[in-house]
């Protein structure tokens, strides 16, 4: 089982702590992680990628490099095992630091849409090896859009980036640190980008149905999709909430809110989505739908 | 008496609501407030400033505007009278619609700049006609910048910002929608603030104390510049807080976030300083140092 998580918003999104409450781990620093960092520069069409460290500069890649406005996107690679119910789950999560931070954001999504094409080529490259046996897919199965918790509208980047990829994956669209909105701001926040996404034709994973489903399972993947965006919570903490029950949250001075109560918060919904229920068919579109789509619009130029 | 508050924040930072939660009053739905609303494009250093509505467009100028890049900065002008136990406050709020909020961000805060300065003009050409009688005083007494709770650092745009305009207005920062933060986060993004404002030589206003104060008055006046940048909830709504008291904060279902509890957010050190103790300080300030200095400037050219 392998899953290739995309990852996308600005800085101080919540994005890493998001990741490592998905797979209770801090991925980050895990020492047995493998790691690799690109940096690419945004600035010209031939973007060049060049293969810098081991990722270990991360922490020290902020703030001084934004603070100079600096306009390159890193895209960092880490790779990891999860033990999820006794299976063991190879993760990549592909990071996109610099994404959206600069005072001149144009075309920043580039070097992102470069990557996941990229890694297409690299499958059509296996794929036309005269021995297949053992083809790594390491083409991007989903990816995960921040989106800041303004409670207005989106904001143009965030329209030009969902059109960007969202034909090259799966996109899932998520109101990050979600505890910021009261439910009325959340429910409304949630339908104006969703008319927008859907003014400007954007196409989210919608997890399917199938002829043999029953009714219950029907309804739960109805309202897989009908969460969406995801307004999450992210922590790894443990805090004492008002049952006395220890549980991941957030500890403030009026109250503890709960990561995986989904009274507080979408954060079960999302990873229902993305790991126990629709990894396969992450997987299985990537490769029947968004792969072979990129394939054939390449093999006709 | 009179204030004129610049209020400059990308869109959604809760900059309306705050300034609404300030003077107890929804000032952009006065009937009888004042306004005027200039465009102003940024695009080359003739800045063009027309003379557009009396901005009842405000609400329409959001998203549609935004959503198609618009890269022009508004400046709202928006004066009203507020009640002040029994004192009559003309306030005019000017608002900076558009700032931070485009893709390419590039200069955004140089019609913002224009805008000090050409307050500052109007003053001194009343100060050089022979009937001085009358001056009206508009010149910028405080900006409040609101600063996004990412819990990390200072974007590359709030430092060029702060770097534009606090050696021409009493620079306040505001860490806006601070709910989204826990106590440690605060205080560790307040550190980290206030390390990148000393080293890029930021001046933030900071409230005198006189040879005649007390130790108390001392204190109280060390206390109020020690809570900058000031960590902030704004919201005009009344709820019911845990003790079933009618306080103004807001309500999720995890807790219940008090405006005016000094142990909820800085709201009450920001409307102390801003309204109950440093008016005439921001105005003498404004009059004696930052206006003077503007002036010898462009005495010596
Ligand atoms: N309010 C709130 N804060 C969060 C949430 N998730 C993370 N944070 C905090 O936001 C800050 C930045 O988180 P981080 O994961 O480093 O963000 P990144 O820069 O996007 O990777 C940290 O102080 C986190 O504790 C969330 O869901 N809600
Ligand atoms: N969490 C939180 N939300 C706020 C706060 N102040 C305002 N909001 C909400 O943020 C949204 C945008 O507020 P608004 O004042 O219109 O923002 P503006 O675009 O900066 O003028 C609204 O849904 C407000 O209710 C705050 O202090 N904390």
């Amino acid at each position: 089982f392998n899953l290739n998580l995309l990852v996308v918003s600005e800085k101080g999104m919540g994005k890493s702590t998001l990741v490592n409450t998905l797979f209770n781990k801090n991925i980050y620093k895990d020492e047995n992680a493998v790691r690799s960092t690109l940096s690419t520069s945004k600035v010209n069409d031939n973007i060049e990628i060049k293969l810098e460290d081991n990722g270990e500069n991360r922490a020290a890649a902020y703030p001084e490099e934004s603070a100079e406005s600096n306009n390159d996107i890193k895209i960092e690679v880490i790779s990891t095992i999860i033990e999820e119910n006794g299976v063991a789950l190879k993760l990549t999560v592909v990071d996109t630091p610099g994404y959206g931070d600069a005072i001149d954001n144009t075309n920043c999504w580039e070097p992102i849409v470069k990557e996941i094409n990229s890694r297409f080529d690299q499958y059509l490259d296996q794929e036309n090896r005269i021995n297949r046996s053992n083809i790594e897919d390491n083409r991007i199965h989903a990816c995960l859009y921040l989106i800041e918790p303004t409670a207005h509208f989106l904001k143009p980047l965030d329209l030009q980036f969902c059109l960007a990829v969202h034909e090259k994956c799966n996109l899932i669209p998520i109101i990050a640190k979600s505890d910021i909105l009261t439910d009325e701001e959340i429910t409304s926040f949630k339908a104006r980008i969703l008319n927008q996404l859907t003014e400007a034709g954007v196409q989210l994973f919608r997890p399917p149905t199938y002829q043999f489903d029953d009714s219950e399972t029907i309804n739960l993947t109805n309202e897989l999709y009908n969460k969406m965006p995801y307004a999450v919570v992210g922590s790894t903490n443990l805090v004492t909430n008002a049952e006395g029950k220890q549980v991941r949250g957030r500890a403030y001075p009026w109250g503890v809110i709960e990561v995986d109560n989904a009274q507080h918060n979408d954060f079960v919904y999302l990873r229902d989505l993305l790991i126990r229920q629709c990894l396969e068919e992450l997987r299985e579109k990537t490769d029947n739908v968004l792969y072979e789509s990129y394939r054939s619009q390449k093999l006709i130029k």
